[in-house]
This record gives C-alpha cells, sequence and structure tokens, in this order.
C-alpha cells in the first residue's frame, strides 16, 4: 500500500492512497497476476454510512468486509491503513483472543469505530495511537486545519513513533508505505523512493487530488497488487475510489 | 529499469483516470446505521454475492493447496464460527448477516474479516 497526505500552499489537506494486497496469495502464471487480487477487484465499493439520514462517514470498501481501511469523516478528518509486517504479528494476537485475554481490538474494528465516533482528528488521534491493538498497522490520519496530518506506526501494544506534517522543516506531505518511516524499505520494495520523488517533482503548489492521483499511477507506486486508487479532501468530503490495473511492463509488488 | 521494482518517470495527465491502468469506477451503496446491524449490508452483498463466492472460493482453493486433506478448511468451517460470539458487537451481527444473505459458510466470512491479523507476518 501506499498512503500519503498532503498539505497545499493555501493550506487544503488531501488524502490519497493505493490500496495493495494479495502478495504471495497464488500466482496466475498464465495472465501473469495475483489472484486474490484480481478477485478483490470486483469487491471494491464505495459507501456512503448515514444515521438519521445524514452521513456520518465515507469509506471505499470490500464487500463482504465490516471493517474500514480507506476512509473520511467529512469536514473533520480523513484515514486510511497500510499494513505493518512484524513477527510480533497479529496471529499472537489471534491467539491471546482465543485464550481469553480480549483487550486488544481487530485492526480495522478500530478504524471503523473512529471513522465512526471521534468528532476531531486529535480524538482519532489519541484513540489510533492509545487503543491495544491485536495486529501491528500504519494509521495515516488528515485533518482539516494547517499542519493536520501524521503516520501513526503501531506495534500491538504501543505507538512507536507518531509522524507529522511539519512547515517548519519544509514537511508538507507524510508518506507511507510498509515501511517504519525511519528505516530503509526493503531494496526490492522500495515504492517510497519513487513516491517521494514525484511528490517533490509535483511541489506543494501543485499538489491536489488530480496530482495525487498522476503520483499513484506512477509504477511501482501502481503494481500488480494494487486493487483501488482512492482521492480524498477533508474540505469538500470528497472520495472518489478507481480501480486499477497495472499492464506490464509492471513490479509484481 | 526492468528489474523489480519496475520504476519509471513520474506520470502527469493521468486524471480524470482513464487507459490502461484504469479498470473501472466503483459504485457506491449506501449502509443505513439506524436499522438492526444484521440488515446493513443486505444491499451490498445481494449485489456483490456471486464476486464474494468467487473470492471465498480462491481462498478455499489456497487453503486446500497447502492441506490437501481439507483440514484447514474444516477447521474454519468448524471452528471459526465459535470466534464470531467473542467479536464485538455491531462487527458480529454484521459478520452474520452477510454469511445470511450470501449463503457464505459464517466460518469463511470470520476469515475474510480477520484477514488482517491473520497476515501480518
Amino acid at each position: 500500500c501506499t498512503s500519503v497526505v498532503a498539505e497545499d500552499s493555501k493550506g487544503s489537506l488531501f488524502h490519497a492512497r493505493n490500496l495493495d494486497f494479495g502478495l504471495f496469495m497464488g500466482w496466475d502464471v498464465k495472465n501473469k497476476t495475483w489472484i486474490v487480487t484480481e478477485k478483490l477487484r470486483p469487491l471494491v465499493v464505495n459507501v456512503d454510512f448515514r444515521r438519521n439520514n445524514q452521513t456520518v462517514f465515507k469509506s471505499t470498501n470490500f464487500a463482504g468486509y465490516v471493517g474500514m481501511l480507506t476512509g473520511i469523516r467529512p469536514h473533520v478528518f480523513t484515514l486510511t491503513m497500510n499494513e505493518r509486517f512484524s513477527l510480533d504479528g497479529g496471529y499472537i494476537g489471534i491467539l491471546e483472543w482465543i485464550l481469553g485475554q480480549r483487550d486488544g481490538m481487530w485492526m480495522s474494528f478500530l478504524t471503523r469505530s473512529v471513522l465512526e465516533n471521534a468528532t476531531s482528528y486529535e480524538e482519532a488521534k489519541k484513540l489510533l495511537s492509545q487503543t491495544k491493538l491485536l495486529a501491528p498497522a500504519y494509521f495515516i490520519l488528515g485533518g482539516n486545519q494547517t499542519g493536520q496530518g501524521c503516520v501513526i506506526t503501531r506495534s500491538r501494544t504501543l505507538s512507536l513513533d507518531i509522524w507529522e506534517l511539519d512547515h517548519s522543516l519544509g514537511r508538507w506531505y507524510v508518506l507511507e508505505t510498509n515501511y517504519d518511516h525511519w528505516k530503509e524499505p526493503l531494496f526490492v520494495d522500495d515504492r517510497r523512493t519513487p513516491a517521494m520523488k514525484c511528490m517533490n517533482q509535483t511541489t506543494q503548489a501543485n499538489i491536489s487530488p488530480k496530482t495525487l492521483y498522476d503520483v499513484l499511477s506512477t509504477k511501482p507506486v501502481l503494481n500488480k497488487l494494487t486493487t483501488y486508487t482512492t482521492l480524498m479532501d477533508v474540505s469538500t468530503g470528497l472520495l472518489e475510489a478507481y480501480l486499477r490495473d497495472c499492464p506490464d511492463p509492471c513490479s509484481p509488488w | 529499469h526492468l528489474a523489480p521494482p519496475f520504476t519509471e518517470e513520474c506520470r502527469t495527465g493521468m486524471y480524470p483516470p482513464k487507459g490502461p491502468t484504469f479498470k473501472g469506477a466503483v459504485t457506491w451503496y449506501t449502509v443505513d446505521l439506524n436499522l438492526p446491524p444484521s440488515k446493513r449490508w443486505a444491499a451490498v452483498i445481494s449485489d456483490k454475492k456471486a464476486e464474494l463466492v468467487a473470492m471465498i472460493q480462491v481462498i478455499r482453493d489456497l487453503a486446500n493447496a497447502f492441506v490437501p486433506s481439507g483440514k484447514l478448511i474444516d477447521i474454519v468451517d468448524k471452528d471459526l464460527p465459535l470466534l464470531v460470539d467473542t467479536l464485538p458487537y455491531p462487527f458480529n451481527e454484521e459478520i452474520r448477516g452477510i454469511a445470511a444473505v450470501s449463503g457464505v459458510p459464517l466460518g469463511e466470512v470470520v476469515l475474510f474479516n480477520i484477514f488482517y491479523e491473520v497476515f501480518t507476518v
């Protein structure tokens, strides 16, 4: 996955993501595609969650999956989640759950709860950084005011790091793939460097949902695992999603 | 340049989406949070039932490829439904509703919903 929160020169915040899933879950030799990825694409839906006939939040989802990976609470905050791999992974959390230790939260249920219940960027940040989880994760959160954007790196129990937009450092965007931002990505899976190169080339003055789509369309940020691209603008409440394909030549991940 | 990861020059002018990297727009649905959880996803699942069944079948095939005796899917079908009772409300009821509307065994819908936790290693 690749998620990015960016602030333009006027202080508007945009959030976009590529959802990549299906690595090592069956390779179709004939079509050179990942089998599960191909089957997930037709399940992608946009959902408008309403209460009392009013939108509470919107999301891009897989039909049949009740948790959230990508969503917006219009005018309040935007949220995406990227997978974080660890030996202390979710299978340990599941085992603990089965054995009766149920003080942790399932990742996608937490993101859904935050989208449904949190009423501010700060509240969302607190819940995402402090709630005990069953699995490690990266939460990418954008707010509705200048400087409100961060990547929360989570272990199952701790918030390891909160990496925020910072004007004083010239940090007008935060971009997360599937590696801790303070470490080098795996050299055969470096989507971060090309994505950041394209962000820097775009410049803060020209960043918008349209140019974020350009960044997320550049291979290998776009790759054979990419099922959809979502673009969000917190101030207007915009959420747009597009199914993606990556014809050869294209990185398998 | 062709070795993985294949890297190209930064794209421009890709929006509005078109061309070979664009596979289609995403359909909108409404989920009414005032409805009982078991009813909320009925419209979505009614429309996407065939696609959900196809995706679950791929997971079954993968599981059977790893454990050809079929015992892994037996465990999913027999034991994972027990897990749904321990999941927090309203997610447990929503998952039950999805299984009922789609006809997919409850354990397999549970597996799909805990995929993230399973695959973070």
